[in-house]
């Protein structure tokens, strides 16, 4: 699967 | 989570806190834009679309839902509250903050991760962040005297993205295909603005004089 881009900032 | 990010979230915590302290203690919002504030909300509202669909870490979510609730505090409270509002300097926050927010909306659909609506507004929010501030900075250069807590307030604030990007140097040396393109000269960009501000904050605190800001 895509590498999945979640913004695990704030 | 490294200390850099971490340290970067409570002193952006304890910037918010400085600011409701200091509406709620005095009544009084004098020295603070209400554009700044309307931008951060603006700016919460769009990057945190996520909240409820991406659930990276508790931590996360608590601190969005902190951020967001804050926020909309501050500017209800500028807007709203009767005796706060009659406080609010109307006529020195005359920045035109309309097309800051334009300008990053056509720069974050030119510019994007991808070209999804949640993508495009965590962009937008991420340029809007970075020139937020300038309504704050224009309308103390106008009211040329810095009272203490709005001072350590923008302080604060300024130190905040200051920690993010040393975590965002310290992440990309510890993790390999680690790249925030946007977010770093974006906040590059922020912590710029700041620069001046700090100078001034820096020669107050040396002479220990009030600080002021060339008008």
């Amino acid at each position: 699967h895509d590498e999945h881009h979640e913004h695990d900032e704030l | 989570m490294n200390i850099f990010r971490f340290a970067g979230d409570m002193t952006h915590l304890i910037s918010i806190l400085i600011l409701l302290l200091k509406i709620y203690a005095t009544k009084s919002c004098a020295g603070i834009s209400l554009k700044t504030q309307e931008l951060y909300a603006l700016v919460f509202l769009t990057r945190y679309l996520d909240l409820f669909t991406d659930y990276v870490s508790l931590y996360n979510t608590v601190m969005k839902i902190v951020f967001i609730a804050s926020s909309l505090a501050i500017v209800w409270c500028m807007r709203r509250h009767p005796l706060v509002r009659r406080s609010y300097d109307k006529d020195l926050d005359t920045f035109r903050h309309q097309y800051v927010v334009l300008a990053c909306f056509v720069l974050a659909l030119l510019l994007n991760e991808k070209f999804t609506i949640q993508e495009v507004f965590w962009a937008f929010s991420i340029y809007l962040e970075a020139v937020a501030i300038l309504p704050q900075l224009v309308l103390l250069q106008r009211s040329g005297n810095v009272d203490n807590l709005t001072g350590q307030y923008v302080l604060f604030l300024g130190a905040y993205r200051g920690l993010y990007i040393i975590n965002w140097i310290y992440r990309y040396f510890t993790e390999d295909h680690f790249t925030r393109w946007i977010a770093c000269v974006s906040g590059l960009v922020q912590t710029g603005l700041y620069a001046d501000f700090f100078y001034y904050y820096y020669l107050s605190w040396k002479t220990n004089t009030k600080l002021k800001l060339p008008a």
